[in-house]
């Protein structure tokens, strides 16, 4: 289970809040995966006490509207990724990168389909570069793209380009996945899927056998 | 003075249960600051150790609250079993376009709890409005642990009173609050930032747990 709860200090209408929240929540902690199990109590609950003294905010589309609104993504966006980081068992977060879809939504559905993946996972755990686990995670996102289009990085090394794998260092990578997990860091997956707008991102972190050991003995 | 400073110094321990997150907060027009929930003005926040966990003395209850009427807004699970805290947000947001505070539980979900669970929400919420003198709607509950367990009412219902008198717009009640609202995390997660709307500085900060059986579908 998730639990959020968000202050701020700003001046905002009740209809515009609950809009910004509700985009805030799915550009963070609806990116986020750690099991794919979907919680029975996930919340988030977000207060404006409009103490500030600011003027006010009443519809979404004036310059502070979006001043605030990449506040709130980027407080949960921080909180959110501090949740993957923790992943039970987890080793290092993994924030995967899509850019090329036809919009937003598109791709932070093949984003997540790639943090999601339990293959994804365990390959990082095991430091393992497996491209084409990512791409077959990219591949069943239920987002069609084009297969030429595909381009996948891990880290700065890139592994796959126009739809085909590439010769690359593979103990380089390996040890960029070693070296995230020894910090606690961060790995990056980056794809890109087309020439579209759409960016998105998800994250998630490794599967390690910790997580089966935790969960194993956690009962409901 | 004593029993004040043991209570300091209880806030100082509870803040400091478990470590601070990093928290990678992207780049843009703000500075990280401390102070979590309390930071933006207005709020107060406080966790307490109340009983509630299965084992250890974990801080466990959590309480934010704002001096004044706050424009609320909420996300929850999409999970048709859903938690009768969930149900009872729900609600409390469709009555209601402002919130005066959130009481959180650890230990125990309150999930799949039927009827009585429900009961549970009910009689905490207005437990806690009367002794804030606010209106039961205006009480907000999250709770997270195990799943088919009611909770630990009356050790809830008896540790309300030093959880309300506990609160404060200090860092080390932000960090407690977000201590009490972990579960099998092994960090306390909890941010605020700076910046300006128009020509005025705004704050806004949080704190979030969760670290297993996590795949959030919030609308």
């Amino acid at each position: 289970t998730m639990l959020g709860v968000i202050t701020t200090d700003a001046v905002v209408d009740s209809d515009v809040w609950r809009k910004m929240v509700q985009v805030a929540v799915s550009r963070s902690f609806n990116q986020i995966t750690v099991d794919g199990d979907t919680s029975t109590n996930d919340t988030v609950i977000a207060l404006a006490s409009g103490l500030s003294g600011a003027s006010r905010i009443s519809n979404l589309n004036g310059p502070e509207a979006s001043q605030l609104q990449s506040c709130l993504d980027a407080v949960m966006q921080g909180l959110a990724k501090s949740i993957a980081w923790d992943g039970e068992g987890a080793t290092c977060l993994i924030e995967v990168s899509v850019k090329g879809t036809s919009d937003e939504a598109e791709a932070a559905k093949v984003a997540r389909s790639v943090a999601s993946s339990s293959l994804v996972k365990a390959a990082v755990y095991g430091r393992d570069p497996n491209w084409g686990r990512i791409a077959c995670a990219a591949g069943y996102a239920t987002v069609p793209f084009n297969l030429s289009k595909l381009q996948i990085s891990l880290g700065d090394i890139l592994l796959m380009d126009g739809g085909q794998p590439l010769p690359f260092d593979r103990a380089a990578a390996s040890s960029y996945l070693q070296r995230a997990g020894e910090e606690h860091g961060t790995v990056e997956i980056r794809i890109s899927v087309g020439d579209g707008p759409g960016e998105g991102k998800a994250w998630g972190c490794d599967l390690s056998y910790d997580y089966v050991k935790i969960n194993a003995e956690y009962t409901t | 003075m004593s029993s004040v400073a043991t209570d300091a110094v209880k806030d100082v321990l509870a803040a400091n249960y478990i470590p601070a997150a990093p928290i990678l907060i992207p780049e843009g027009p703000w500075q990280q600051i401390s102070g979590g929930v309390t930071a933006a003005k207005g709020f107060k926040a406080a966790g307490i150790y109340g009983g509630l966990r299965a084992q250890g003395e974990k801080p466990d209850l959590a309480l934010v609250s704002c001096d004044v009427d706050a424009i609320s807004a909420g996300a929850f699970t999409t999970n048709v079993v859903a938690a009768a805290p969930v149900v009872y947000c729900k609600q409390a947001l469709e009555k209601s376009k402002t919130a005066r505070a959130v009481l959180i539980n650890a230990g125990q979900a309150n999930a799949a709890t039927g009827d009585a669970g429900f009961q549970d929400v009910i009689e905490c919420a207005s437990s806690l409005a009367e002794m804030l003198q606010l209106r039961q709607k205006e009480i907000l509950i999250e709770s997270t642990g195990v799943i088919g367990h009611r909770i630990k009412k009356k050790a809830l219902l008896e540790a309300l009173p030093k959880l309300v008198g506990s609160l404060s717009s200090t860092i080390e009640g932000a960090d407690s609050a977000a201590v009490a609202i972990t579960t099998t995390d092994l960090v306390r997660k909890s941010v605020a930032i700076e910046s300006k709307v128009g020509e005025t500085c705004i704050r806004v900060g949080g704190m979030a747990k969760g670290s297993g059986m996590i795949h959030p579908n919030m609308a």
